[in-house]
């Protein structure tokens, strides 16, 4: 039968989770998804920095074929009148919805998300999005300063919210009336966090003491490593409390102990995140669709916490394009659900944490450029065809070949088999 | 096999890419506007490796000139997971270099 798609999606999240082995990090919804799904642990960005990646990945082609290699051009009019993935599905009856940040917002997008095109209805932006980089986060001083590390205390925010919180909300709310109107969709969900600043609700700070976050393992600049290939982190040197420390350019570094903050942010971060992750699982369950709804979660690219004297991301290294892909398929990658089963019950993470393993590991190089056709396959309409070698002319077409071939070998799967 | 991602039984390869301005970090080497970049680092991504090499970019008609190598990268996963130790320059990558392209 047709399956929906739910697509999550998240700003500048590296494989910092408990399903891709770190210790730390407290991700129990993410676990729980990934203990129902096939974790690929080697997926990777054509190009880490927002808006090349998602367009890329929207599309089906690499940068060099959307030509977007920053934010100041839309494809369509620049490149070539490519079809994109949730318009695929729309042309195939889907109802299609954007929830947050899923196209990065501005000329690349057409300052519409690629609506009509992609979407079924207007995309829903938080109402508090735009508050996004405002002196929102309280100093020692007690002042309002706009921060990199910047735990709030949500009632106090302007809104009384915070924009991922609303996504979530918005997106439950969808749930509740494509399951009344019996409609299959495509439900793309853009979470902002851990983008920078790093503002969440400054309770998740107690699941990380300050104490028990080191350095990243090599937070020195490489010795052999080419000057063209640094990243001197210009967007967070712009925040008020790194402009404090005076810190030189290019290469640094930040303080150690202000290092750490940093660490410690993006984890709590990660941790806020995980909890609207899980909000929105349990509300897939609550409308009785989880047998039926295919779940993707990825990111755009990682982020640099520091590895090679560098942060944020805007390069090539690992820390900064590899992202957490994983796929949820009922039927395929779990047996089928039956109905009124529960599969993803909400996971306080400040609650006991379980060890889940991943239900199937691959560790096949895989790139985000795939996920289009990877899609398509799964949903069981027909696949894009492979571009040609030049394909600005041609409006479907994928440069990245479906990666559901991978998904019965998966490695652990063989290396079960082969120790009996 | 020569597709992107190989055989079945061959290693798949993931490609990324980011551009750069200049040769040295400057204000605007995170995030340069199209007219302004010069240099673009191709990498090649398998499990065991990743090679990169940052070559000049004509932005007017967004051609890469690979004869014009600016720098290059290689780690190996097995013995630097971090790739903190470039050794582009101690071996030679002709291999590398023929794949990318």
């Amino acid at each position: 039968d047709d399956m929906n798609v739910l697509f999550i999606v998240v700003d500048d999240l590296r494989p910092v989770l408990g399903c891709y082995g770190d210790k730390l990090v407290k991700s129990p919804n993410i676990d729980q998804l990934a203990s129902q799904s096939i974790v690929f642990s080697n997926a990777y960005a054509q190009q880490a920095v927002c808006a090349p990646s998602r367009v890329s990945f929207l599309t089906g082609r690499r940068p060099d074929t959307t030509r977007l290699y920053d934010f100041y051009s839309y494809w369509r009019v620049h490149a070539g009148n490519y079809s994109t993935m949730p318009q695929y599905f729309k042309e195939n009856g889907y109802v299609t919805l954007s929830v947050g940040k899923v196209f990065h917002p501005g000329v690349s997008s057409n300052y519409s998300d690629d609506y009509p095109y992609s979407w079924s209805t207007p995309p829903f932006h938080p109402s508090t999005e735009k508050y996004e980089n405002d002196k929102t986060c309280r100093g020692k001083d007690g002042k309002l300063y706009a921060n990199l590390v910047c735990p709030v205390d949500v009632t106090e925010m302007p809104g009384g919210t915070l924009p991922d919180i609303q996504s979530t909300e918005e997106a439950i709310r969808l749930l509740n009336v494509m399951k009344a109107n019996k409609q299959k969709f495509f439900l793309a969900v853009g979470y902002h966090k851990p983008h920078i600043p790093l503002r969440y609700p400054q309770e998740f700070l107690k699941l990380y003491p300050l104490d028990n976050i080191t350095l990243a393992p090599d937070p020195w600049v490489p010795e052999k490593l080419p000057s063209v290939a640094y990243n001197p982190w210009m967007d967070i040197r712009q925040r008020d409390d790194v402009k404090a420390l005076n810190v030189s350019f290019p290469y640094g570094p930040l303080p150690d102990d202000f290092q750490r903050q940093i660490r410690q942010s993006y984890y709590a971060a990660i941790s806020y995140l995980d909890t609207q992750v899980g909000l929105l699982l349990n509300a897939l369950d609550d409308v009785g669709l989880s047998g039926r709804t295919i779940v993707v979660f990825t990111a755009d690219h990682g982020w640099s916490l520091g590895e090679h004297g560098e942060w944020a991301k805007y390069s090539n290294f690992d820390v900064a394009t590899r992202v957490p892909l994983m796929f949820y398929v009922p039927g395929v990658t779990t047996s089928s659900v039956s109905q009124g089963e529960r599969v993803f019950p909400y996971r306080d993470p400040f609650g006991h944490i379980l060890s889940l393993v991943p239900k199937g590991r691959s560790k096949k190089a895989v790139e985000l450029v795939s996920l289009f056709s990877t899609l398509a396959e799964l949903a069981g309409l027909q696949v894009p065809p492979t571009c040609p070698q030049t394909s600005f002319h041609v409006a479907r077409c994928t440069e990245g070949a479906s990666i559901v071939r991978y998904f019965n070998a998966s490695e652990e799967k063989v290396e079960e088999e082969k120790n009996g | 096999c020569d597709d992107t991602y190989g055989c079945f039984n061959e290693e798949p390869v993931a490609f990324s890419q980011y551009p750069r301005p200049a040769d040295t970090p400057q204000w605007n080497s995170d995030k340069p506007k199209l007219k302004d970049i010069r240099i673009m680092g191709y990498s090649m991504r398998t499990i065991d490796y990743r090679y990169t090499v940052w070559v000049r970019f004509y932005p007017n008609n967004f051609s890469a000139n690979f004869e014009d190598v600016h720098a290059g990268e290689l780690y190996m996963v097995e013995t630097d997971p971090n790739q903190d130790y470039n050794i582009y320059n101690n071996t030679s990558h002709g291999f590398f270099f023929k794949k990318i392209l």
